[in-house]
């Protein structure tokens, strides 16, 4: 659809995991899922980073991104870059 | 790894303590790892520790054994499926920091010896992130970091970067390292392979050890034979031999290709397709490119003379794997050659197969090592420190292209490849060696440690000083006893974190627990962050009076003296209050200031901090420059 041909994998990055925390897997899942409204998860979600610090990698729509960016937890969100060997 | 290690002193026989090394996990993210090479074999080791958590899901093929004790790979771009390496590279840096020692390890001969890591006893955990097609995304790096620091790693060294310095929430490497200190791993990262501009240095943030590339005292030449018996000098890494026959000399005009609309030019500079093969089999074909060597092996010649528009030390730094007899000059010794070509009949030259040579001037800083100053905190010295990271042999993937002519198909087990990613698993080799020492020893004081014993450099061999080097060369031999170190822990780094505009929100999100950012004139400025280098930017034109304070803890001897040093460049002054520090135990800490003023001269003073009480000395670069 049109919506998958603008997204773009980001990062949202949420800091440390919290002590004695419910799972971080589904905060990540209901986050998208508020932003993402109706439409299916399916190819959005593509990582969840929760054993050493919490956030997800997600592709996104710039207004996804701008929703995101203002929910409780979020520290930052930015475009999934390529580096390089050195 | 045949020469680097036993360059700087670190030689086979050094005091280790084995059954503590066996214990260390290097954490490698990178391009994967080759597990048949002999630097992976885990003859002679044990089951993994007991604190490894982690896992061997290297993919298909893919099995790990007790010397590679995790593997995983991460794709977000495709669904490729193993963390086997296709480049070469992971097994590189791998076999750098961690390798078995391999006897008689050579490419095609060349640079022979006693391949090894830092670390020969300790285990590799490999976090495959980068591709061939794709490169290295952000989404896996950090996934990788996710992983090893959960699986239990000890250490991590990530040979990857980008062409800048990005903002810490925002940078993969900075974000994974932060949790990795704060769980006690040290993470060491190549600087960058984008010098000699300033600033170029991508690895600002000050958890990570930012490692420089610089030259040891094996050099790789080639030279050549012109038939009137002088020999010229070149540079390439030419593993073929000619055996000793002499070959006739021709030139690219000469041997024009009338079938492809080829101008005389495209000859000279030996344009594929723009060369007769017929008038160039069997000859040396001289190119006015360095490239050139890509038509003369297409065009089936018996080798390659080829001009490089650098300088001879500014080639060497780049000598390239050539797949045919071939070797560049600069342009005076290659006026040389076209003069004896010129003025003889039957012109011949014979192309020597490499050889290592001494190279006295070692270490010097490799031209393409990133350079300071750090352009996110001025207030802190980018790169950390030096290492090895030029024509370096190590482990290699059999499957990986060995030069950049993909018609190249030769397969090696060992290759020599340069670059800050070289250096970097050097400096982690020496970490973990430190660690075998120290295994209580937090992130920061390994870090420091490595810092105040490096060797120092000589500046005018380095014209970029401190920005090119750091705080010196590792010396891995000094590094496990540094008498004092510089400790920084997670809340240092949260402070200096609030001084950089950190909301008290976004504070506790990243360190997990409530702290909150001082106010007002509690506030710190990074250039207090208890670093073991000292750099500040200040205003161009106008008197300065800058103090920094510091705090060490003495890992030495209980009862000691340690007596301030200084070196004073001209026109300013450089106080150390107190300038005798006095330890009646060890762990105990000593605080103290330095005070750099002047008046506006010139736009870089460097001067250094020694710390010494006649059995260790502490050295800690002070780096004072304009902003421009």
């Amino acid at each position: 659809t049109d919506a998958d041909t603008d997204r773009n994998l980001h990062i949202v990055y949420m800091g440390s995991l919290q002590e004695g925390q419910y799972s971080p897997a589904s905060q990540h899942l209901t986050m998208l899922q508020e932003v993402i409204g109706s439409s299916s998860l399916e190819n959005v979600l593509v990582r969840s980073y929760t054993r050493s610090f919490n956030g997800f990698a997600a592709k996104l729509t710039d207004n996804e991104r701008q929703k995101l960016s203002s929910m409780d937890g979020v520290v930052s969100i930015f475009p999934s870059g390529t580096l390089h060997l050195q | 790894t045949t020469r680097s290690w036993d360059f700087m002193g670190f030689n086979e026989s050094v005091s280790r303590k084995r059954k503590t090394e066996s214990n260390i996990i290097v954490g490698v993210i990178d391009s994967g790892i080759w597990p048949e090479s002999d630097s992976f074999s885990d003859e002679g080791f044990g089951p993994p520790p007991s604190k490894w958590k982690g896992a061997c899901r290297g993919g298909k093929n893919f099995t790990c054994n007790n010397k590679i004790i995790g593997a995983r790979y991460y794709n977000s771009a495709s669904s490729e499926i193993s963390a086997r390496d296709e480049q070469g590279h992971g097994s590189h840096t791998a076999s750098t920091a961690a390798g078995n020692q391999v006897k008689d390890a050579s490419f095609y001969g060349l640079a022979k010896g006693t391949a090894r890591g830092g670390v020969p006893s300790a285990r590799i955990a490999a976090y495959r992130v980068c591709y061939p097609d794709t490169g290295c995304a952000d989404a896996d790096i950090l996934a990788a970091f996710d992983d090893a620091i959960a699986d239990g790693v000890d250490l991590i060294t990530i040979s990857i970067g980008g062409s800048n310095a990005i903002e810490f929430n925002e940078d993969v490497i900075a974000i994974g390292a932060f949790h990795a200190m704060a769980k006690g791993i040290l993470t060491v990262q190549a600087a960058g392979n984008d010098g000699p501009k300033s600033s170029s240095v991508s690895s600002v943030a000050p958890w990570l050890f930012s490692v420089a590339a610089s030259s040891t005292d094996r050099m790789i030449v080639d030279n050549i034979i012109l038939g009137n018996g002088k020999t010229v000098q070149g540079i390439s890494i030419n593993s073929f031999s000619l055996d000793g026959q002499k070959l006739p000399l021709v030139h690219g005009k000469e041997v024009l290709s009338l079938t492809d609309d080829c101008s005389t030019t495209s000859a000279e500079n030996c344009f594929p397709g723009c060369l007769d093969s017929r008038k160039v089999k069997g000859k040396i074909i001289i190119c006015d490119r360095e490239m050139g060597y890509v038509g003369a092996l297409r065009a089936g010649a018996a080798g390659s003379i080829l001009l490089t528009d650098l300088s001879k030390e500014d080639a060497f730094l780049v000598a390239f794997i050539v797949p045919l007899p071939a070797s560049a000059v600069s342009s005076k010794e290659y006026n040389a050659i076209l003069s004896y070509k010129n003025s003889t009949k039957n012109p011949l030259a014979e192309i020597l197969k490499s050889e290592a040579i001494k190279n006295t001037t070692a270490p010097v800083v490799t031209k393409f090592s990133s350079r300071g100053p750090n352009s996110l905190v001025p207030e802190i010295l980018k790169p950390d420190i030096s290492a090895p990271g030029l024509q370096i042999l190590a482990a290699y993937s059999p499957i990986a292209p060995i030069s950049e002519y993909l018609d190249d198909k030769r397969s090696v087990k060992y290759h020599i490849i340069s670059g800050t990613s070289m250096s970097c698993p050097h400096v982690t080799g020496v970490a973990a060696y430190v660690k075998t020492f120290h295994p209580d020893w937090s992130p920061s004081a390994i870090k420091s440690a490595i810092m105040t014993t490096a060797w120092t450099m000589d500046p005018s061999k380095n014209g970029d000083g401190e920005f090119a080097y750091g705080s010196g060369h590792i010396n891995p031999l000094e590094a496990i006893n540094p008498g004092l170190v510089y400790e920084t822990l997670k809340p240092d780094y949260i402070k200096m974190l609030c001084s950089k505009g950190l909301s008290d929100k976004a504070l506790r999100r990243i360190s997990g627990d409530n702290s909150t950012c001082p106010k007002g004139s509690e506030k710190e400025s990074p250039k207090d962050l208890n670093y073991p280098s000292m750099s500040a930017q200040v205003k161009q034109d106008k008197p300065f009076k800058i103090t920094f304070n510091r705090t060490v803890t003495n890992v030495g001897l209980p009862n000691s003296v340690y007596k301030a040093n200084v070196s004073q460049p001209q026109n300013v002054s450089i106080k150390v209050e107190p300038a005798v520090l006095s330890f009646k135990s060890l762990n105990e800490k000593k605080s103290f200031t330095i005070t750099v003023s002047g008046s506006a001269g010139k736009p870089f003073l460097s001067s250094s901090l020694v710390w010494s009480d006649g059995k260790h000395s502490v050295r800690s670069p002070i780096v004072v420059y304009y902003s421009s």
